[in-house]
Order: C-alpha cells, then structure tokens, then sequence
C-alpha cells in the first residue's frame, strides 16, 4: 500500500485556493459527525454578520456589519457593508473560530458598529444605509456561539480502554488507550507499546473501534496483552460511546463461508476486489478476504459488518462502471464473474443480504474537503470528491497521483468540511507539490 | 434543508447600535425548535 509523507502547511491557504481557482466546498451539513453538522443547515451565502471593523483608526475595538458572499464549508468570504460590488477587500474566516456574531451582538454587548475608513465618507446617512440594508435580511441564530462550544464536547476521554483493529494484523484486534483527542480523532496507543508510539488514529465514531469485550462477544480474534497491572486512571470506554450497527436477523439466508463478493480492499482503497467470506461472526460481521492476496494463516482477514458500505454484491463495479480488481494472479481478462464462480466452485452472496440505503448525502463531484488518508490516519488532507457512485465517494488527494485516490462511503467520520482542521486544531495536510511528491 | 435540522425562520427586531445612536430593524433569525 502507498502512503504519503509529511507535508510542512506553511503557506497553504484555503481562502486563497478556493478563490483563486472558483471552488465549491461541500456544505458542513454533508457531515453529521463534525461540530454544527446537525444544525447548519440554515447558514447560506447572503446572511449578514457583525465581525471586528480592521478598517478603521479608532483605538478602541469597533465592529461592522459584514454579508456572507461565499461559504466554503466551514470558512466564509466576507465582505463589509457599504462596498456593494466591491469585492477587493473580501477577507475569508472560519465562522465557528473568528469572532462572527449575529447582528444585533453589539448592541447588547454595548459595542458600536462603525463604517470602515474607507467608506466612511460614501455615504451620509449611515443609519438609513443600515436599515435598508438590514431589514428583511437574514443573520447567524443568535444561539450559534452557544452550539459551536456545545458541539465540540467529545466524551472519550485520555486513558479510556478501547479494542480497535491491530494494524499489523487485520484480522485480530487489541487494546489500546486513548492518548489524545483532537476533533473527535483518537490517538489510540496500544497497550504494551514500550515507549508509547505504537499508535493508530482514527475517528471515535470509526467502526474500526469497540468497547472492552467486544471481540470475544461477537468470536473475533482478539491479542491478549501481557499487561498484568492497570495505570491508575485508566477506564474503559462505555460501550454507549461507540457506533452502533444495525440488528441483523441471522437466523434465514444468511451470508455464509466461501460466498462471492465485491470489497473495498483495507490495505488499497483505490480498489474494489473479488472477495470471500471467509467466517460469519455473531451480531452481523463478517471475516472477509481479498482473492488472491490472501496469507495462508489467514491474518489479513479484516472484519466488515453485513450492513458496511464498503461490501458489495457480485456485479456492483460492472453495473457502476467501475474497475473491479481481480484476483492477483488470476491471468485470464476480461474478468467474467461467471466463469470465476465456476471455476472456484463458489457461489456469489445474495444480493438481498447487502445494504440498499443511499441517503440524500449532497456531495456534488468537484467539492473539495479535508480527507483522512487511510493509509496513513494520522494525516488529514486537501482533497476532493471527484465521483459518486450512489453513497460511495472517490476522494482525490490535490496534487497527488490518482493512485492515491481512495473510496470512501459518504458517511465516513473521515471525511471533515473545509476549514474543520483549523478549527480543531488538528495539522492539514495542504496539496502536494510535484517536489514533494518526488 | 433547515426544516431537516429542526430550525424554523422567523422575523425578529434586531437593535443596531452606532455612534450616533440605537435603532432596530426586522431580520431573519433561525431559533432552535428541538
């Protein structure tokens, strides 16, 4: 599998890469995970704001009243009243970090509004400018501080037990502890890491993450830790926390051993492989391998829910028009899923036993985000969606080969909106340069 | 998209405040119905 290097964010500007090049964002309301992602949907380009007035000789802090005239998920262009078509002093900010706030803050704050410098002589009534302006308009609710701060709350907490995927070993999973939490990402470190940097990222709401127990209740495999005594303050993650599947029913036409189908490969996601299950587990998962790359004691087996986005019935690439990879070493081409089955004495999954939901998710191909990179989870990059197929995404790193690209379900807790890293705090990986690359 | 989200539209009075004084207009503000 490929994996990039670090990238330095010195110089990278969303702003300046959005306006320069005319992008769309994908709208916060494309990700349920993110702060303000349930409830965003009422911001849109027009609404008026009142923002600190950097135009002005006033010692004194001032304020004016600014029009969105652009929303890059969660960065916005602005642009002070007064300058009507103007759009040379345009500066962009994050609206759940700078300080934005809905018309009418100043006045009950006590905070005067004052026309910028520039301006200031264009008009001799500012206040019949303002009403006119103002009036049937539409501003920030006036409670949206409030659920910024609220929707930042994340319950892991440093030092809760998890068990989570053994990125060495696929197939088995281990317990890890909570480390660090930035945005809802886990700095997960295995237990039994020496010196703490045997370490895996990835969102809490990741179905690669379980509460203590997991494993053995559903019959995956699970490495013990020789950890014989607790670090004090440890705990383990209420199993509340973490994501929940939806019930299956088991008992009818189930998915069983040998069956055929299609999978996102978890160790390339440009690709979608023939695939088998391999062991049905309790709750709805399943032991799946890629054909042809699979290691005899089966320790690159990976678990997939029944209901995961990312496993498809016999003939999904082909309806889609997408490249279906066959097995490794499997020389005769075109792949015919007919004579496969055949010659492998298998048959395919039913096609009834997979997910059929496509939600309303909105990504538009072009839209640009910020994007985890799977292959190495710690880094969250430039990227953009450059194809849809139903729910499932092709997530493009800008400026690297599409090789890179991955699929991702367009539900993914990997994917953030423009501007989430900044307001985070987590380190975005800008596009890369063609030096960087090489 | 703001029904989804369980916000409604509504007219509100806003007050502005300048250097020459306060006054109020009607706006659009979305309050929270949940």
């Amino acid at each position: 599998a490929k994996s990039k290097s670090v990238i330095p964010i010195e110089g990278f500007d969303w702003g300046q890469y959005v306006g320069a090049n005319n992008l769309v964002g994908a709208p916060v309301s494309c990700f349920k995970h993110v702060p303000m992602g349930n409830c965003w949907g009422d911001l849109e380009e027009g609404l008026r704001v009142e923002v600190p007035n950097t135009d002005t000789t006033l010692s004194a802090k001032v304020y004016w009243v600014a029009t969105i005239v652009k929303l890059t998920g969660f960065k916005a262009r602005l642009r002070y009243e007064g300058f009507d078509s103007d759009g040379n002093q345009d500066f962009w900010c994050n609206l759940c970090v700078s300080e934005v706030h809905p018309v009418g803050w100043c006045a009950s704050n006590g905070k005067p509004l004052v026309p910028p410098k520039s301006i200031q002589h264009k008009y001799s009534n500012w206040k019949a400018f303002l009403v006119k302006r103002l009036t049937g308009a539409k501003t920030l609710p006036p409670d949206f501080a409030s659920k910024v701060e609220e929707s930042r709350n994340y319950p892991f907490k440093k030092l809760m037990r998890v068990e989570v995927v053994d990125k060495a070993h696929l197939c088995r999973t281990r317990v890890a502890l909570v480390e660090q939490v930035i945005g809802g990402r886990l700095r997960l470190v295995y237990e039994e890491s020496e010196d703490g940097t045997d370490d895996f990222w990835c969102h809490m709401l990741s179905p690669l993450i379980h509460c203590i127990g997991w494993s053995r209740s559903i019959g995956h495999r699970f490495k013990r830790s020789d950890v014989s005594r607790k670090t004090e303050g440890q705990t383990e993650a209420p199993p509340q926390l973490f994501l929940k599947v939806k019930d299956v029913d088991q008992s009818g036409e189930w998915f069983r051993d040998g069956m055929k189908l299609e999978a996102i490969d978890p160790l390339n996601l440009s690709a979608i492989c023939v695939a088998t299950v391999r062991k049905v587990l309790a709750d709805g998962y399943l032991m799946i391998a890629i054909d042809g790359s699979e290691a005899a004691d089966g320790s690159d087996w990976f678990c997939y829910h029944a209901t995961s986005p990312s496993i498809f019935p016999v003939g999904f690439c082909e309806i889609n028009n997408i490249e279906l990879a066959p097995p490794r070493g499997y020389t005769k081409r075109p792949f015919k899923w007919f004579d496969y089955l055949r010659e492998t004495r298998s048959i395919a999954a039913p096609v009834k036993l997979f997910s059929k939901e496509i939600p309303n998710h909105g990504f538009r191909a072009g839209m640009k985000l910020e994007a985890v990179d799977l292959m190495e989870p710690r880094l969250v990059c430039v990227a953009t969606v450059t194809r849809i197929i139903h729910r499932l995404l092709c997530i493009h790193f800008d400026g690297w080969e599409d090789e890179y690209d991955q699929w991702v379900d367009c539900e993914s807790p990997d994917l953030y909106p423009v501007g989430w890293c900044q307001l985070t705090g987590y380190q975005l990986q800008p596009p890369a340069a063609q030096t960087t690359r090489e | 998209a703001a029904e989804a989200t369980g916000r409604k539209w509504e007219q509100k009075q806003v007050q502005i405040k300048t250097l020459e004084g306060e006054f109020s207009v009607t706006m659009w503000a979305s309050d929270d119905k949940k």
